[in-house]
């Protein structure tokens, strides 16, 4: 770092002046003027000179923070845990309070550029201390002096005061960022603190609930596609470790709340969040799929005769807030699959499908799912803006005999089994609340059932539900009425097939289901 | 049928698992979300007082930051100078207060001997704090049990309430012990 | 079977496991009345 001479002996002693000064008796009952007071002193070190300069002691004093917890954390256990956290925090806290009154005071007090710049510098050196110390002590590495100050900056920045109130958005902007670089992939040990900061319930609230026009919305589901992402490789084996366990409950605990509080949120991201889940991730991706609008009643499944499509939403389309369009590369593929939706020629499109969306050979990892979710929702997106052209709404009817159902009874007819399930979840990842698109994919789930040309498409189309209905609550309302159609309407013969009655616990899970309906 | 784990057998195939190696399967059949310490009933939002990914209950009044008028905060010149926590001297009442509003906290715990010191009684079945009622006697008494009429705190009305009670002295707590 | 680099990542996490987030660490010092969890009898009540 090339640091001045004598730097380093300056920045030890301003922040021991600095903390002296927090904790006395004229500093608690004076904060603004024990500070303009210590600016002075930093002015006459020269500290707040140059930016360069600003940057080191930033960094400099981050580091010694640090290292003063790591010195006390082994103490850190028992009963004398609670004192030895207050002699830690006593530093810690004291340095954050230094830094957000030289954020709130920086420039002009309208001035909000020069706060921002100066708050995304000091998160941007206390990131970079961070990677550099996971790095060097690798299973040694400490979370707590990090968290400690990033959410007590955080509780300090939201105070209700007008100048802060003025910088809110920036201020979670620019903590999105620093999240989101010290996202689990790139500090897993610093994993569970980040959930911790992420799902706090200042940072949430402000994120999903108080920042106007829904603004935050965008940034925290990014944060959330992160956790995801990092979770996947971990869940996609059956049994879990317990690290990985207490990770997967606390991130349901965090979606549980989500679901209760912003069920709009969920609504809106959930095709990026599918896009992510592993699929045997099966409750935490109903969880998802079970949030409806909160203004919306939804009727009882199990009602006899329902009419699903005389509901007054069945016609609306959902905000889907994900490019999914743009997801379905290449473009040489994309201008293919647009030329036969338009023109359905030429035939050889869909006997390629399946080589677009082979990625490897080996099991469990043969396909490309991002561009298979994408395709379906694609597809029936265009299928239904089509049937609308003419007029028509979708219904068992409509959607037949069209360049996009072609596209859908290929798939069902050429994968493998593996390739089949991962379509067929990709359409089922769109029954949801009562919308088009619930309609839509249910009546093609129906339609492929009654068009099947083998068994096995009925019997993974039944697989693809049924393990769904059996995980516990909750269930999406359109995965509950399309099973329900599926084993009352006679037109599906569904109780003819062999793979129902192949074992006891299947007959009985049938049974049961179809009680509850009856 | 499919021979592979993408068909009706992969699925019976959890299903089994299930009833031998419930941990095995714990992302195919999932777990009771209700259990999972947050009132997913509750009319009101749940993140303002969510305690965070790991807790198992939400936060409790005392937890929360509330940007309160500054003369509310205890004043650092006097901080240290303050009386350090002495049970001993409280009324029943905050005693009772520190124990209903501390819970999972040593306080609580705190709370209920100095309770039990002052003959109190917690009885583990009904969860409520049972003491004597001066002047009402005992009506019936033996080794195991007695029956008789009893004070009992109401913490939802919070006071004392006369009652008759049959105690079974095996369902009263003995003197809590502190760690 | 995980990635080599899936592998890392579960180590640095599993470590991180042994001194999990505690509730006060995301909390103002509280001199008065620090929090001190410990496990309560069951029948206490909880909420």
């Amino acid at each position: 770092y090339d640091d001045p001479p004598g730097l380093l002996e300056k920045t030890e002693y301003l922040l021991r002046e600095w903390v002296n000064i927090y904790h006395s008796p004229q500093g608690a009952k004076d904060p603004n003027k024990a500070f303009s007071m210590f600016v002075h002193q930093m002015n006459c070190h020269g500290i707040l000179k140059t930016d360069d300069l600003i940057t080191r002691f930033f960094r400099l004093s981050t580091q010694m923070v640090v290292e003063l917890c790591y010195r006390f954390l082994p103490d850190c256990t028992g009963t004398g845990a609670t004192n030895t956290r207050n002699k830690m925090f006593h530093t810690v806290d004291a340095y954050v309070k230094l830094i957000s009154l030289l954020v709130k005071h920086s420039g002009e007090a309208n001035n909000s550029a020069t706060k921002i710049n100066l708050l995304n510098k000091v998160l941007g050196i206390v990131a970079g201390v961070l990677q550099q110390d996971h790095e060097t002590h690798q299973t040694d590495f400490q979370q707590l002096p990090y968290q400690r100050i990033f959410i007590m900056l955080f509780l300090e920045l939201n105070a209700r005061e007008p100048i802060l109130e003025a910088i809110n958005f920036q201020l979670l902007t620019a903590y999105f960022h620093t999240l989101h670089i010290l996202r689990p992939a790139k500090s897993p040990g610093f994993a569970y603190a980040w959930l911790e900061l992420v799902s706090h319930r200042l940072f949430l609230g402000r994120m999903l609930g108080l920042t106007p026009q829904q603004k935050g919305w965008y940034m925290y589901a990014q944060l959330l596609i992160d956790l995801f992402k990092y979770l996947a490789p971990f869940l996609r084996n059956a049994e879990l470790a317990k690290p990985v366990t207490v990770l997967y409950k606390g991130t349901l605990r965090v979606l549980l709340v989500l679901l209760h509080d912003f069920p709009e949120f969920l609504c809106d991201y959930h095709y990026g969040f599918c896009d992510v889940i592993p699929p045997n991730c099966i409750q935490m991706r109903n969880l998802i799929l079970s949030a409806f609008p909160r203004n919306m009643r939804l009727p009882d499944p199990f009602t006899p005769n329902l009419k699903v499509d005389m509901l007054a939403e069945i016609s609306n389309e959902p905000r889907v807030l994900t490019e999914f369009a743009l997801m379905i590369q290449p473009a040489s593929f994309k201008k293919d699959l647009d030329h036969y939706l338009k023109a359905r020629t030429p035939v050889t499109f869909l006997s390629d499908l399946r080589s677009n969306l082979q990625i490897s050979n080996e099991p469990g990892l043969r396909y490309n799912i991002p561009l298979m979710n994408a395709l379906v929702l694609y597809v029936g997106h265009e299928a239904i803006t089509y049937i609308r052209k003419k007029g028509l709404s979708p219904n068992m009817t409509t959607i037949a005999h069209s360049a996009h159902m072609d596209i859908f009874q290929n798939l069902a007819v050429d994968l493998d089994t593996e390739g089949r399930y991962l379509f067929l979840n990709a359409i089922a990842n769109q029954l949801r609340y009562p919308n088009s698109h619930t309609h839509y994919f249910s009546c093609t789930l129906l339609y492929l059932f009654a068009e099947a040309n083998t068994e096995a498409i009925q019997e993974q189309i039944t697989r693809v539900l049924l393990e769904r209905l059996i995980v516990n609550r909750p269930h999406p309302w359109g995965l509950l009425i399309t099973f329900i159609e599926l084993i009352k309407n006679p037109t599906y013969k569904f109780w003819n097939h062999e793979f129902v009655h192949c074992a006891p616990e299947i007959e009985k899970l049938f049974e049961s289901v179809a009680r509850s309906c009856m | 049928m499919v021979k592979d784990q993408f068909g009706m057998v992969g699925l019976l195939t959890f299903i089994r698992a299930a009833e031998t190696d419930p941990n095995l399967v714990s992302l195919a059949l999932g777990q009771d979300l209700t259990a999972l310490g947050l009132n997913l009933n509750s009319p009101d939002n749940l993140y303002p007082t969510f305690g965070g990914p790991w807790a198992e209950t939400p936060c409790r009044a005392q937890d929360i930051d509330f940007s309160v008028p500054p003369e509310y905060i205890i004043n650092h010149s006097i901080r240290d100078k303050l009386a350090q926590l002495k049970l001993t001297r409280y009324k029943e009442d905050l005693l009772f207060f520190m124990y209903y509003t501390n819970a999972g906290d040593l306080l609580q715990l705190a709370a209920a001997a100095e309770l039990y010191s002052r003959e109190w009684r917690y009885h583990m079945e009904e969860k409520v704090w049972i003491t004597q009622a001066p002047g009402c006697g005992v009506i019936e008494k033996t080794s195991t049990y007695e029956r008789g009429t009893y004070y009992f705190f109401d913490a939802q009305n919070w006071r004392k309430v006369i009652k008759e009670f049959y105690l079974d002295y095996s369902k009263l707590e003995n003197q809590p012990t502190l760690p | 079977p995980l990635q080599k680099e899936h592998q890392c990542q579960f180590q640095m996490m599993e470590s991180a496991y042994y001194h999990m987030p505690h509730p006060a660490d995301s909390e103002r010092v509280r001199h008065y009345l620090p929090r001190t969890p410990c496990q309560t009898p069951v029948y206490y009540h909880q909420t």
